[in-house]
């Protein structure tokens, strides 16, 4: 019993430092892709995309693109419905999706 | 006797952080896919359309979204640099973040779900690199949850 | 109480970072109590 749990655990042991080199090269790629300028470009939706995916889609539907590491504080619902924003690396764009 | 039962603890300890790290991969691998679908779905557009679409009418990553009812009545307060602002619901609300959206739209083939059909597989395998082929075959199923899955 | 205090501004995160938040505010019954005591003015907003 003892040999058996030895073997796997140090199977478990490889298992987990592939995985660890799987997620560092993943985030690696999703760093670069996310940063090709080609792919910022095209990186977008539209209006109708956020629509189709909130529902009812009649709904009031708010964009925020703020800059990095801007913060975004939500109070507990009992002192109200309250959301603010603080950025400290520019202006915060905030606008309404249009209905049609 | 003693040493079985570190060892069980220690085999329990790396089941558990693996466990972890495959959601964490599968998350990774789902963003991946999303965006490169999307910038395909885009380019394809832009292709056939022969130009860009008017720029007041798209939104770029990185968002977020904050949607409510229509009756909602929302109160908002903004400092004059536009770095600060405060937004008071009078019903509730939700917030998603971009890469939410982009499975809701279907950019991630239904692997967020298990749900994913051959073709959309096919898609998805295509859009990673070779040594994850494996891990988006078990996400097509369901989540990742074979411990020892057999890399390319 | 609890408030919950996330990071924006970029691509990609966590996943579904915004769940907690959105637990937070759909079980509360802030907006049922409102309409139950009708009566008593609503607290003045917050201002910036």
């Amino acid at each position: 019993r003892y040999k058996s749990l030895q073997k796997e655990v140090s199977d478990l042991g490889e298992a987990e430092e592939k995985l660890d080199e799987l997620i560092s090269k993943s985030n690696l790629q999703l760093k670069l892709l996310t940063e090709d300028p080609q792919n910022k470009k095209l990186g977008y939706v539209m209006c109708q995309d956020l629509r189709s995916t909130v529902n009812p889609p009649e709904q009031i539907v708010m964009v925020v693109r703020a800059p990095p590491e801007t913060q975004m504080q939500v109070s507990d619902p009992s002192e109200g419905y309250q959301i603010s924003l603080k950025s400290s690396r520019g202006p915060i764009d905030v606008f309404l999706c249009p209905e049609d | 006797a003693q040493e079985c039962q570190n060892l069980e603890v220690e085999r329990q300890r790396r089941l558990e952080r693996i466990k972890q790290k495959q959601s964490q991969l599968q998350e990774l691998i789902l963003q991946q896919i999303a965006f490169k679908k999307l910038v395909q779905r885009n380019r394809q557009v832009e292709q056939q359309t022969k130009r860009p679409p008017p720029p007041n009418s798209v939104i770029h990553l990185p968002f977020i979204i904050v949607n409510t009812s229509k009756k909602t009545v929302i109160d908002c307060s903004i400092s004059n640099d536009k770095f600060e602002y405060l937004f008071n619901f009078d019903n509730m609300f939700e917030i998603h973040d971009d890469i939410e959206v982009l499975k809701r739209m279907g950019m991630a083939c239904g692997l967020e779900v298990g749900k994913c059909s051959p073709e959309d597989l096919k898609i998805a395998r295509s859009l990673v690199p070779k040594a994850l082929e494996p891990y988006v075959t078990e996400m097509a199923q369901g989540s990742i949850s074979n411990v020892y899955i057999s890399g390319v | 109480r609890s408030r919950i205090l996330v990071s924006i501004g970029e691509s990609f995160g966590t996943s579904d970072k915004f769940q907690k938040i959105n637990e937070m505010v759909s079980s509360s019954d802030w907006s049922l109590k409102r309409s139950f005591d009708q009566g008593s003015t609503p607290k003045p907003l917050k201002r910036l």
